[in-house]
């Protein structure tokens, strides 16, 4: 069963960073993650493959470039929430 | 397949 409702997921940076990959894709719109570390950061907040971002530390990055969201979450330092949603509600 | 579609991977 998938679960549509975006999530909200926090983690702590761990010795491998979050334990995510963020991805975009060619001529489709929105960041997507994958290769989730089992059992890192982003698995234990609750992060699957291949969700979509929404926010990220509260500030919604749908509308901003794949660099800046970057960026947003490498400054973040070893603290990160996101705002995740499964690609079929996306 | 996603992958071939991949134009930006970054790991965090």
């Amino acid at each position: 069963k998938v679960n549509h409702k975006p999530r909200i997921c926090k983690m702590v940076k761990g010795p491998n960073g979050f334990g995510f990959s963020l991805n975009m894709a060619k001529n489709k719109p929105g960041l997507f993650i994958n290769e989730v570390q089992s059992h890192g950061p982003a698995d234990t907040a609750g992060v699957e493959n291949n969700d979509f971002l929404v926010e990220v530390n509260g500030e919604n990055v749908m509308n901003e470039s794949y660099d800046k969201v970057v960026a947003r979450i490498q400054s973040s330092g070893d603290k990160l929430t996101v705002l995740v949603c499964s690609k079929d509600a996306y | 397949n996603m992958i071939s579609l991949v134009t930006q991977k970054t790991k965090l």
